[in-house]
Order: structure tokens, then sequence, then C-alpha cells
């Protein structure tokens, strides 16, 4: 988990940091 | 229909799956063709093009990984918009993410093509292969303009790009799936709706086949920037480490 931290938390996130 | 072990599934599913992975390509496809009609781009001048090309190599990689960081971005957005992705365990989420995200960036680069003078939409205006010239890796570049004008003669609509990214995204066969059986089913019914949908818009049986044989092309440049990420990062491996973004390291193992 620690060496996909960023992915986790896209997937996990209802929204992405991009602005859509 | 066809005789080979696909899963049973009515017109009207083939129609739904359709439309919702178009509308999910649309609400995440980061620019639509419209809008950069309506801005008006244009390509880059000389004394621009020669900017770029005089930036320091490990500049335009930064620069380069940055923009590639952000179109992840959406791709991922977009995966997770697609039928079925989140019922899938977080590993192999990451499975198809890590290996497919990129490739979905280079089926996408089609949309922002322009083949009358070969250039791709890049930092606010249209870039010829020699704006990377300062990257260090022409092979490459060509290999992603060739794509990307081999991809844009085929006239796909939003639709069967949307549906032919979702295949990809759920290709089966990476490595490390934990279960490969349920991604499987779910690529056979994406690949069964953009059968469909390429049918009803009455495209050429050939079509298909095409595409599929996007796939390896796709594979094989991503294993080129692979190869050429590495060979940057013998070279500067301070600047990867603490200037590239983190998902991007996070994604190709920087």
């Amino acid at each position: 988990k620690e060496k996909h931290k960023i992915l986790h938390q896209l997937l996990q996130n209802s929204t992405s940091p991009v602005d859509l | 229909s066809n005789g080979e072990t696909s899963p049973t599934v009515s017109m009207a599913e083939l129609d739904h799956l359709a439309h919702v992975v178009s509308k999910s390509h649309l609400e995440t496809c980061q620019y639509l063709r419209e809008e950069l009609q309506q801005m008006n781009c244009q390509n880059f001048l000389q004394d621009e093009v020669e900017s770029y090309q005089k930036k320091p190599r490990e500049v335009m990689w930064q620069l380069c990984a940055l923009k590639i960081t952000e179109a992840i971005q959406y791709v991922v957005e977009f995966a997770k918009r697609i039928n079925g992705f989140m019922d899938l365990c977080q590993n192999d989420q990451i499975v198809l993410l890590k290996a497919g995200s990129l490739e979905v960036v280079f089926i996408r680069m089609c949309r922002v093509f322009d083949s009358h003078n070969n250039t791709i939409y890049f930092d606010r205006k249209f870039a010829g292969p020699d704006v990377f010239k300062a990257l260090g890796c022409d092979d490459l570049i060509t290999s992603v303009f060739d794509f990307a004008k081999n991809m844009s003669s085929l006239h796909l609509t939003e639709e069967e790009l949307a549906l032919f990214s979702a295949f990809v995204l759920l290709s089966a066969d990476r490595s490390w799936l934990q279960d490969k059986l349920q991604v499987e089913k779910l690529q056979q019914k994406t690949q069964l709706a953009l059968q469909h949908v390429l049918q009803k818009n009455q495209r050429e049986d050939g079509v298909l086949n095409k595409l599929r044989c996007k796939v390896s092309a796709l594979r094989s440049l991503c294993s080129q920037h692979t190869e050429k990420l590495s060979a940057f990062r013998a070279i500067y491996p301070d600047i990867v480490r603490t200037h590239f973004p983190p998902l991007y390291k996070e994604l190709f193992g920087a």
C-alpha cells in the first residue's frame, strides 16, 4: 500500500485532485 | 452468437454500457475537441520552438513528466467511472492503472492531434515533434506521433474511443492480477459493446482488427517510455527523485 500511496488516495477519493 | 465463450449480454445492456463509458470519457477527457477549436489554438512560432529546444534536457523531461501526470489523473477518474472497475479488488485496480493509464493517455492524444501539420496540443499550443528535441529521445517522439497519426486516421467517434480506452484499461493479461477472470469478464463485455457500436455506426469490418493491432503498438510505446526514463534516471537520479511528480514516480517505478 505504501508503494502506491497516491494511487490509493486517488482511487479512494470521491473526487480527484484534478479540477474536472 | 459467434460461438466463442462470451458472456450473454442483451443489446440494451450493450447500449447502456456504451452510454455510461462514453459519458465517463467525455466527463474526464481533459480537453473537449470543441473547446480546442473555439480556443483557436495556434502552432508554436519558430522562436518558441527554439526556446523549447534550448531548454536543458532535465527541464524538458520535468515538464513532460508533469503533463503526463496531469493527463493520467484524468484517466484514473475515467477508470473509476467504468462499470465494474471499482468492484475489483484494490490490488487489481492498481495493477490495471499502472499498466494501462499511459496507454490510455496515448490513445487520447489522437483527439488533440492535428493530422494536417503533424502537431499535437501541448503547453497551450500545437507542437510538432521538433518541440520535444531537448528530451533526447527522437525515436520515442517519432513513434508517439506516428501512433497519434494512425489512430486519428481511423476517425473514431468519441463513443468508439471511450470504449476502446476502457477495453485497453481492462486488459485481463496484465501480470499480478488477483482476479483475472473478473477483469476478463469486464473486458469481454466492453469488447462486445465496442463491436456493437462499430456495427451500429456501419464501420467496415476491419476496424476492430485494426484496433486490436493497436494494443501491441501501445505496449511497445510504453516500454520505450520506460527504457528512456531508465536511461534518463541513470544520468539524473536526483532530478527524478526531487523534481518529478510523485504519481509519475509511483507509476513508472522511478
